[in-house]
């Protein structure tokens, strides 16, 4: 069992590598990649002998293909289902456009709200559902992830909606604690921590 | 000086420990915390040792109001400017309204954008300048920190206008790298890294 911060790095190291690789680069040194991951080289080290990298060759450093196919052996998985996201407003708006762009894997197959402004159209590419076509919607298009992007009051019962509807993992943006059963695994997203890293850093920098 | 990893877990707990304070708890165990945060309870202490928590009482934990005192102490500086949110499209609107809903320290002072329809108009309670204003006003209102949500192809000259402003840390959620000087904190964020952990987690759940 590979630990969550140790998947978070990975997939932080995949995008670091994807970019290197866009720009022609073929090998790597873990001292390098830490940098480009706000990270130490012996964590690098560490994650990538956790996937059975062995030492880079020390003139050269690790193969940048090589470190790719063994991170998307993990990260990638051919059952992985798609994503359902809740609540089409300025956030989740973003998000589908974004996600889209990016074609990132797995993508959104479905978006869902209760505004009848919505329902029927298809917004960044993507068609939104009423609540009601969730179970329907979930089994058809073989979803096994939520993204919440509706008001907080209403992110338990949407929770309680996608959980019954078979989805085993969410993303939650919604300022809410979301109760769920032992077999869900959630994620909330917060910027105000972010805002708060970058506030506390950018008053150590302008000291320097 | 403490690692930016650090600083990102005492962000993660102080908003965990101001959850519980709101519920009327007064002490709680580093497992529990651990638990809450995703983490492991050496890792915790580990952290807590750092801003010189020592060991909570092993009849009741750490005192919640003591955790968040000496957090405080660390993460809020009286000189921590305040933000300059770029671009007010669907992801800047949903960012100027949750920062302002959670009165989030610093708070975003400026928007800025070059779409005549938003500018000097009122966005979530932030007035939207021309980027021909960004100088005075960062100087005027105190901004240390930019937030980017600008299309990728902008993102650098909008970084350069802030940096040569006086911004000294920057949250990038545009898909691009940014070149700064060293005395400039960037922070890039990128919701596909958390669809693919969850994508990873949420298979791994689905076969418990
Ligand atoms: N975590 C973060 O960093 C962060 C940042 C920005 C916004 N947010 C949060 O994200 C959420 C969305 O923010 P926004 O600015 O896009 O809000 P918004 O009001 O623009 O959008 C909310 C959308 O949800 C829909 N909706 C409401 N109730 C629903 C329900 N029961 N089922 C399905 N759809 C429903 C609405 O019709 C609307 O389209 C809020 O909870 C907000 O607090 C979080
Ligand atoms: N990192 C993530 O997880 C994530 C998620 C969603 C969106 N994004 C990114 O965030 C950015 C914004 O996305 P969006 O959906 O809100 O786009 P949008 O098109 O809705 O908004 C862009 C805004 O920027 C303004 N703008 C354009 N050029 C500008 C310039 N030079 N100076 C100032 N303002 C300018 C536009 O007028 C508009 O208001 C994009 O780069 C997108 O790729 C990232």
């Amino acid at each position: 069992k590979i630990p969550a911060r140790t998947i978070e790095r990975l997939a932080i190291y995949r995008r670091q590598l994807l970019e290197l690789k866009s720009n022609r680069l073929s090998h790597i040194y873990s001292h390098q990649l830490a940098e480009l991951a706000n990270n130490t080289p012996a964590q690098v080290r560490r994650d990538l002998m956790i996937i059975g990298c062995s030492g880079g060759n020390p003139k050269q450093g690790y193969g940048i293909d090589y470190l790719l196919n063994s991170i998307n052996s993990i990260l990638d998985n051919d059952k992985a289902g798609q994503i359902a996201l809740v609540g089409v407003g300025d956030l989740g708006k973003a998000i589908l456009s974004y996600s889209n762009y990016q074609r990132s894997t797995p993508s959104v197959a479905a978006a869902f709200d209760i505004d009848e402004e919505k329902i029927g159209k298809v917004i960044a590419s993507c068609k939104c559902y009423p609540l009601s076509e969730m179970k329907t919607k979930v089994k058809e298009l073989g979803i096994t992830l939520g993204i919440i992007t509706v008001p907080s009051v209403y992110a338990q019962k949407v929770t309680d909606k996608l959980v019954s509807a078979g989805v085993t993992g969410i993303l939650n943006f919604a300022p809410a604690t979301l109760r769920v059963p032992n077999n869900v695994f959630v994620e909330r997203i917060d910027i105000t921590m972010e805002i708060e890293k970058v506030a506390y850093f950018a008053n150590e920098y302008s000291r320097l």
